[in-house]
């Protein structure tokens, strides 16, 4: 099973 | 005031060609040095940032930082209007604007036009994005990267990115089949522009939506070169360089196995 991913798993909110 | 005269303002179309179909409303901080745009999609998958510096500008004077929210739909109707070799000038109020004024003027000096867009209040996420030490670099003709993400987008909806050695693959599949394109580290350099570098500390092996990968496409005419970043553990980056005075990146999130 493939996901998207979101960038807020990576980068923090600032 | 904030006001900056660009020589070309073909650059500025570009420039929000590159962003408006991935980013409706952005904000565009403008202090002495620069102007930066950053924002994500819709679906925080994929994030834009832009730099423009101050020596892109014929003139450039920012006596206090300025935030102005942009709505790209607006803003593109405006630069229609404009010739890629006409003079355009935006100008803007120091303190909390409510609009931008926009002066475009014909190289012969026999046209003037002026717009006022009225700013938008925009509420968004800024995000912190940490300095990475990628495991792959891959530079290469920003017209075969174009190329190559339309074709594979024929096959399926991702495409794999594999970088060995001195290989960049890229890869799709779908209904139809499989559909594999191998870029392989350019031996002689004779034109950079049409050679490709392949800059691998470790293998990586990563999938992504194709259907932004063509959206970020849309700033091939900036450069005729693009830089993919590549690491196991983060977002990819897809980096266009906008001469010597700035840059558009692109970050998108890869699909992951669950």
């Amino acid at each position: 099973m493939v996901n998207q991913a979101y960038l807020g798993e990576y980068f923090g909110d600032q | 005031m904030f006001e900056a005269k660009l020589q070309q303002g073909g650059l500025l179309k570009k420039i929000l060609e590159s962003v408006k179909d991935l980013v409706v409303d952005g904000l565009w901080d403008c202090d002495g040095a620069a102007i930066t745009l950053q924002g994500m999609d819709s679906s925080h998958v994929a994030l834009v940032e832009m730099l423009l510096r101050a020596e892109a500008f014929e003139h450039y004077r920012c006596d206090r930082n300025v935030t102005l929210g942009m709505n790209h739909n607006h803003l593109s109707k405006i630069l229609k209007c404009a010739n890629n070799d006409d003079i355009v000038i935006l100008k803007a109020a120091d303190q909390n604007p409510d609009s931008c004024s926009l002066i475009l003027e014909s190289k012969n000096g026999e046209k003037t036009s002026d717009f006022v867009v009225s700013l938008v209040r925009i509420d968004t996420d800024q995000l912190g994005i940490p300095e990475t030490e990628y495991s792959a670099h891959v530079k290469m003709s920003s017209g075969e990267f174009q190329r190559i993400c339309r074709d594979l987008s024929q096959f399926g909806d991702a495409v794999q990115i594999t970088c060995s050695k001195q290989d960049v693959k890229f890869s799709s599949s779908g209904e139809t089949g499989k559909a594999n394109i191998t870029l392989t580290h350019s031996a002689t350099v004779d034109k950079e522009e049409e050679s490709v570098t392949v800059d691998l500390k470790e293998p990586v092996d990563l999938t992504f939506a194709l259907r932004f990968l063509n959206l970020f496409t849309k700033a091939t005419p900036i450069s005729d070169t693009v830089t993919l970043s590549l690491s196991q553990e983060a977002p990819l980056v897809v980096e266009y360089k906008i001469g010597d005075s700035g840059h558009i990146r692109y970050f998108l999130a890869p699909k992951i196995q669950e």
